[in-house]
């Protein structure tokens, strides 16, 4: 572990405690894409499938839990909860992403490091999570207006993945035979998907205005 | 201890 990848994790943590925090508290998912939300729950769910099989340490189980839960949990408020649903706009959040599914798993099968049931499930689980925003960041795109805890949420997590970056870099400095080509392009490619975003956001926080994405 | 490729990243 090293600080690159524990202020990554942490600050993926604030993200997903951003968006609970804002369903729960103001009963709210206005300007939230469920399409993304969902996208992120399969990542999770075929990321982890080791969580009961492989033991790595206590920090990466109980980080595995709460990524799970919160995501299906948010998942479910969007959809089932009497009030939180009623602020979804699912006229906006048109967003095909089951389209984002099938490439993602037609890769996975192909460009791989082991062909194996847990391997292929984890690179598709990298690919999809790379594109997972697409949804989230055309919503923002449509509803022009984007409310301060939806504009820190899509920071937190594309600066998660920023942070993640540096990590790799300095794992392959410090740990010998530390080669992910597969993990270190996903990341990047999830990353550059952020970047108009943060930039829109940086203008936003430096000229003290409301954040607004060109449509 | 970690196996093989196992990942140990979130």
């Amino acid at each position: 572990m090293n600080i690159f990848r524990l202020a990554g994790d942490m600050t993926h943590l604030a993200s997903v405690l951003v968006l609970l925090l804002k369903i729960h508290t103001i009963k709210s998912c206005a300007g939230i894409s469920l399409k993304t939300q969902e996208l992120y729950a399969l990542v999770f769910a075929t990321r982890y499938l080791d969580l009961f099989t492989d033991y790595i340490s206590l920090y990466n189980t109980l980080m595995k839990l709460i990524f799970l839960v919160s995501s299906f949990s948010i998942v479910w408020y969007i959809r089932h909860h009497k009030i939180v649903r009623r602020s979804y706009d699912k006229d906006q959040d048109t967003f095909r992403h089951y389209f984002l599914v099938l490439p993602c798993f037609l890769l996975a099968l192909v460009i791989n490091e082991k062909f194996t049931v847990k391997e292929i499930m984890w690179t598709f689980s990298l690919y999809l999570e790379a594109v997972a925003i697409l949804p989230q960041l055309v919503l923002l795109q449509r509803t022009r207006n984007i409310d301060n805890l939806t504009g820190q949420y899509v920071f937190l997590l594309g600066a998660y993945r920023s942070l993640y970056i540096l990590n790799w870099i300095y794992r392959y400095f410090t740990e010998p035979h530390y080669v992910h080509w597969i993990t270190w392009i996903s990341g990047l490619v999830q990353t550059l998907l952020y970047a108009d975003f943060f930039y829109y956001y940086f203008q936003s926080w430096k000229n003290n205005v409301k954040l607004e994405l060109p449509a | 201890t970690q196996k093989g490729s196992c990942h140990d990243e979130l």
